[in-house]
């Protein structure tokens, strides 16, 4: 554990938690895509079986706990409670053309074939791009809630630290892992854009719109 | 490192 990893993980529960907030205080799940919500519940659940397989720390286990409640919870205000407020005419993206080629993909770049490799690398690729669909409707709809964008911010610079995480540990532990670099780098990328309008509008105060 | 027995990362 080093601090950008800390910091890394904190921005990702905070991500995930202000969401749920975001949902249950305006009773409406509008501007939130569905779909991306979807994927990263498959992407917890397939990259979190390791709770019944292997133990790493309590922080650990926790941290993954809290990460499949909040996302499973996530899909239920949104398709369950809150359904009516649920903007799915904006939510078009096709979801298979993300989940066909991580999955393609997991089979062809992976550590060793087991299933529980296998699972984990598929949900690494589906990670990287399981942004597309919520970035989608923003760019649909032109405007993001001032909640919304920093729920986005957060959720980016998540596998931004990971990437300082990651040159730290090469450098103190020699740990290299090209299959979660390669993805997190993929994954932070897809944000520049976002970024920029969020420190160039969100940050002075005004809502994002895109031009 | 071996990264497969890694995955202490989440």
């Amino acid at each position: 554990m080093n601090i950008f990893r800390l910091c890394g993980d904190l921005s990702h529960l905070l991500a995930i938690l202000l969401l749920l907030f975001k949902i249950w205080k305006t009773r409406s799940c509008a501007g939130i895509s569905g779909k991306t919500q979807l994927l990263f519940t498959i992407v917890y659940t397939a990259r979190y079986l390791d709770l019944f397989t292997s133990f790493v720390s309590v922080y650990n286990s926790v941290m993954k706990i809290v990460f499949l409640t909040a996302s499973y919870g996530t899909l239920y205000l949104m398709f369950y409670k809150f359904k009516p407020t649920y903007d799915h005419n904006h939510d078009s993206f096709r979801i298979l053309y993300l989940i066909v080629p991580a999955l393609v993909l997991s089979f062809i770049i992976v550590h060793v074939y087991t299933v529980m490799e296998i699972l984990w690398t598929f949900s690494i690729y589906l990670e990287a791009v399981a942004i597309m669909p919520q970035l989608f409707m923003v760019s649909r709809t032109g405007e993001a809630e001032t909640i919304t964008s920093h729920y986005l911010f957060a959720l980016g610079s998540y596998r931004a630290l990971y990437i300082l995480n990651w040159i730290y540990r090469y450098y103190t532990e020699d740990f290299l892992d090209w299959i979660t670099i390669m993805a997190g780098i993929v994954q932070t990328i897809l944000y520049c854009d976002f970024f920029y309008l969020y420190i160039t509008k969100v940050l002075k105060g005004k809502r994002l719109s895109l031009p | 490192g071996n990264p497969k027995e890694g995955k202490d990362e989440l």
